[in-house]
């Protein structure tokens, strides 16, 4: 492992160590995606004055082990070695120590319904704005300098199995750079902004004949997407979607018949649309999108992965948080144009050659590879 | 005494949707 500062051998992290503590209770606290850290070291003192105020003075000090690893913190009932608490580290966010206090924070998941609400309530909501619940837990030891430097250890050395897995050498960069590098990435927004102008979001009537298909062939937006929703890939000659002259290819599809399709399984959204046989009138909510989308991801040296994998020509992995996904690269999409230059007839290999020499601002053109296949005549539409 | 703040750097590559209960 290169150069992991703290008091442990980064080894024994790997199997996990044990510390003494007394555990004092824990709290719940709301707070941003990424806050500061004057924000952090303010939620840490208000964990503690509202653990300490729970049970005043008569409060009850529970013993514990504390068994930490780089995959997992474990609190253990020291007298009978029951498990009270099992977090997956990856879940903890940060940890606090103040004299002989830690406290570790950790994120709870959302509930599901709140993620969708925020979905279709407020489309492009900036992510830093949204609340996340944080259960915050406080230790009393006299070893709490100790027990946060060793998490912190783990912190580091499972970031470090974590950038190798994606192809990344910690040797070549520091956990510092690497993050500088990312926070140099400005969120590619011309998606935020083309969703957020009303001037983009349709509502549409279309007319058809009882038992008269839709005649459209949907796909998905692709993982990574702002919004998850399916994209209108073809239209069939002289059905209802295409005679109604409103809608083209690339639109994205919010809604049928007030029924949200965001979020939902591209054979739920086919299901929808199938159930629409019988209507004579069809309300859809649309958003006009270019059937292209644009991505520009700024790689200053060759040293930094890209962050994404290809084959034949099509998008099939993202690593998240990286650079790739900042830029707005999408699973599943065909790369059409890389710095101008089209390489739909371009060989895997020199598409790899093309991306892996790129350095600085790499523009690239994409769609969904299903729409490419439609719309070169490699598939023949099923149109639903 | 003072406050040290040791952050996850896996943080920022962890959707919260993903955290477990």
């Amino acid at each position: 492992f290169v150069d992991v500062p703290g008091p442990c051998e980064p080894e024994d992290l790997i199997d996990g160590i044990i510390f003494a503590a007394n555990y004092l209770g824990s709290t719940q606290l709301l707070s941003e995606r990424n806050p500061s850290k004057n924000i952090r070291m303010m939620q840490a003192q208000e964990a503690v004055s509202r653990v300490k105020n729970t049970d005043g003075d008569a409060q009850t000090l529970t013993e514990v082990d504390l068994f930490i690893s780089t995959q997992r913190i474990k609190v253990l009932n020291a007298d009978s070695q029951e498990t009270m608490m099992d977090n997956a580290l990856r879940t903890i966010s940060y940890i606090a120590d103040i004299g002989n206090i830690v406290v570790l924070m950790a994120r709870r998941r959302m509930p599901r319904t709140a993620s969708q609400d925020c979905i279709e309530t407020t489309p492009g909501a900036p992510e830093a704005k949204k609340q996340y619940k944080m259960i915050c837990h406080v230790f009393e030891s006299e070893d709490a300098q100790l027990i946060a430097q060793s998490i912190g250890q783990a912190f580091s050395v499972a970031y470090q199995e974590f950038l190798r897995a994606n192809g990344i050498n910690p040797e070549d960069l520091s956990q510092k750079e690497y993050s500088d590098i990312i926070n140099t990435q400005e969120m590619y927004n011309d998606d935020l902004i083309h969703f957020s102008n009303s001037e983009n979001c349709k509502e549409l009537q279309l007319e058809k004949s009882k038992g008269e298909i839709l005649g459209v062939v949907i796909v998905e937006s692709g993982w990574g997407s702002i919004l998850p929703t399916v994209i209108l890939a073809n239209m069939m000659n002289g059905g209802p979607a295409a005679r109604s002259g409103k809608l083209s290819i690339g639109d994205q599809i919010m809604s049928i018949n007030n029924t949200s399709l965001v979020g939902l399984p591209l054979a739920t959204c086919q299901g929808i649309i199938k159930g629409l046989k019988n209507q004579v009138q069809v309300k859809m909510n649309i958003v006009s999108c270019p059937p292209v989308t644009t991505v520009l991801i700024k790689r200053p040296d060759l040293k930094y992965q890209l962050g994404f994998s290809v084959q034949n020509g099509i998008i099939c992995s993202l690593m998240r948080g990286g650079i790739a996904e900042r830029g707005g690269v999408r699973v599943g999409h065909r790369i059409i144009e890389i710095n101008g230059q089209s390489v739909v007839a371009t060989a895997h290999e020199k598409i790899v050659q093309a991306l892996s020499n790129s350095v600085g601002e790499i523009h690239m053109k994409t769609m969904p590879a299903a729409m490419f296949r439609l719309l070169t005549g490699q598939e023949t539409p099923m149109y639903i | 005494s003072a406050l040290t703040i040791t952050i996850n750097p896996m943080e920022k590559h962890e959707q919260p949707q993903a955290a477990e209960e």
